[in-house]
């Protein structure tokens, strides 16, 4: 088939001839799943009254909810091997991604790179990786609670009161410390990341996590400066990684995809610590 | 001591509502992050001292020290004692590590500091494809390179001479301890990772 095939035993992604993800195989299932980068335009308040605040540090407004894309044609490289399959994807010239699949693991990480983000149009940034699938997860969604219990999450709704929500995206936005997740009665999709991001999943199937922000004003919430990092007088550039879980939302099978995971989570979260020494003046046998 | 408890009063420090979400000036973080970097640079003396006192089966007897410790060194019987840099490496997330960059030879140590076993894919950020690697058991593990993608926007921010990562999958690291690798460079003349055609 035209489509490029990363992935192992355990789960398999495939991307389309337009250079994106498009569907994912796992636990003998393949559900359409497609990953892109989206941005909102940050709010420009007079800051007088709250309620016209400009996007900031304290707080998430994008100046509408339609979010604008990246690139409709991320250019791509495959490189493939015994330990691990990769596929490099350029989307544009500040933002980019390394999707690899290890062999005999259950996710897929997802390694952005995105900055400096362009400003020259005067308007500040939000960027934003997000999945979508065919997972008919309704409006739920759930979210962790600093790494612990997850948080079921209704869009538009709030469980303890009638909501009006006059901030749509940013009133259905929430803080994700490792986990994202939704599920239907066959399938189950989660995100966990590798530190704290705000995410939503806000349409069905779909989940967001926003990985890098540059805005141009300050949002009168105290600190009096726009959230505008530079670095070598140019907008500052992140690096993360996402990691994919999917799997049955059976949760008779074993190991359930909730474990599968838990397990991943702990050993992203409290990763192996690397110390490198020199060895100029030992040899092999001597060091053992 | 003196060193962890800079280590420990930075954390108490980045436990403020401006660290913990990154809502303070921009002087403050940097700040912040330059606070946490000295930490990390002063506690590489404790790592070093711990990983240090590696006793092995030929270990010169511990001497007992004046103040009565019993001082463990890294000893391989009575001929030579080696102390270890062990270098912690605060940008490999970018794929920059300076050991790797510029030795032919060097150890990598694996701390592993979960309760139980793992077995983990690592990546060593390094400038060819001819490397071996092998455990202490004389055990040639299998390898592979992978290029460091290097997007337009990472020339500007990403000061390091490797190209390539070399990966190798750690296996059976002990719970709450730790896994030896000695990583040499080799003349090999190892092909080149190629990318794969791809349909567009």
């Amino acid at each position: 088939s035209s489509f490029t095939s990363i992935g192992n035993e355990y789960i398999r992604l495939n991307f389309d001839t337009n250079g994106f993800l498009v569907t994912v195989t796992a636990d003998g299932m393949t559900r359409i799943i497609n990953q892109e980068f989206v941005y909102y335009e940050g709010a420009i308040g007079n800051n007088r009254e709250f309620r016209n605040r400009s996007s900031g540090a304290y707080i998430f407004r994008p100046a509408r909810d339609q979010v604008r894309s990246i690139s409709l044609q991320p250019k791509l490289k495959v490189y493939r091997g015994n330990l691990v399959e990769e596929v490099h994807q350029q989307f544009n010239e500040w933002v980019s991604q390394v999707v690899r699949v290890y062999r005999q693991q259950h996710y897929a990480e997802f390694e952005w790179l995105v900055g400096p983000i362009p400003v020259d149009d005067g308007k500040g940034k939000e960027i934003v990786s997000r999945f979508n699938s065919d997972i008919n997860s309704g409006g739920i969604f759930y979210t962790d609670s600093n790494g612990r219990e997850m948080l079921k999450r209704r869009r538009d709704h709030r469980d303890t009161w009638k909501v009006k929500l006059l901030e749509h995206t940013a009133g259905n936005y929430y803080p994700i410390t490792t986990k994202i997740a939704l599920e239907d009665e066959n399938a189950r999709m989660a995100i966990l990341t590798d530190r704290a991001q705000g995410g939503s999943s806000m349409g069905a199937g779909s989940l967001e996590l926003m990985v890098h922000r540059r805005l141009l004003h300050d949002d009168a919430f105290g600190v009096d400066e726009a959230l505008n990092e530079t670095a070598y007088g140019e907008g500052l550039v992140a690096r993360g990684t996402h990691y994919l879980v999917v799997g049955s939302s059976n949760k008779r099978q074993s190991p359930t995809t909730h474990a599968i995971e838990r397990f991943t989570q702990l050993r992203k979260l409290l990763p192996v610590w690397s110390f490198f020494s020199d060895a100029k003046n030992i040899a092999y046998d001597d060091w053992r | 001591d003196p060193h962890l408890s800079f280590m420990r009063e930075m954390m108490g420090v980045m436990q403020h509502h401006d660290a913990v979400t990154g809502t303070e000036k921009q002087a403050v973080a940097a700040d912040y992050a330059r606070h946490l970097e000295v930490a990390i640079r002063a506690c590489a003396t404790n790592t070093k001292e711990v990983l240090n006192q590696l006793t092995v089966d030929t270990a010169v007897p511990a001497s007992v020290t004046e103040s009565g410790a019993r001082e463990r060194r890294w000893t391989t019987g009575p001929k030579k004692e080696y102390a270890f840099k062990f270098e912690t490496c605060t940008l490999l997330n970018i794929s920059s590590c300076a050991v790797p960059e510029q030795a032919d030879k060097f150890i990598l140590t694996l701390y592993n500091p979960l309760a139980r076993t793992v077995s983990e894919f690592v990546r060593v950020p390094v400038p060819d494809v001819n490397y071996e690697v092998k455990d202490f058991d004389d055990v040639t593990m299998e390898t592979q390179f992978l290029p460091v993608p290097t997007p337009v926007q990472d020339l500007n921010f990403r000061k390091s001479s490797a190209l390539y990562e070399l990966v190798f999958l750690a296996n059976s690291l002990p719970p709450l301890g730790y896994k030896s690798f000695y990583i040499t460079k080799t003349n090999g003349n190892r092909m080149k990772p190629v990318a794969d055609p791809v349909n567009e």
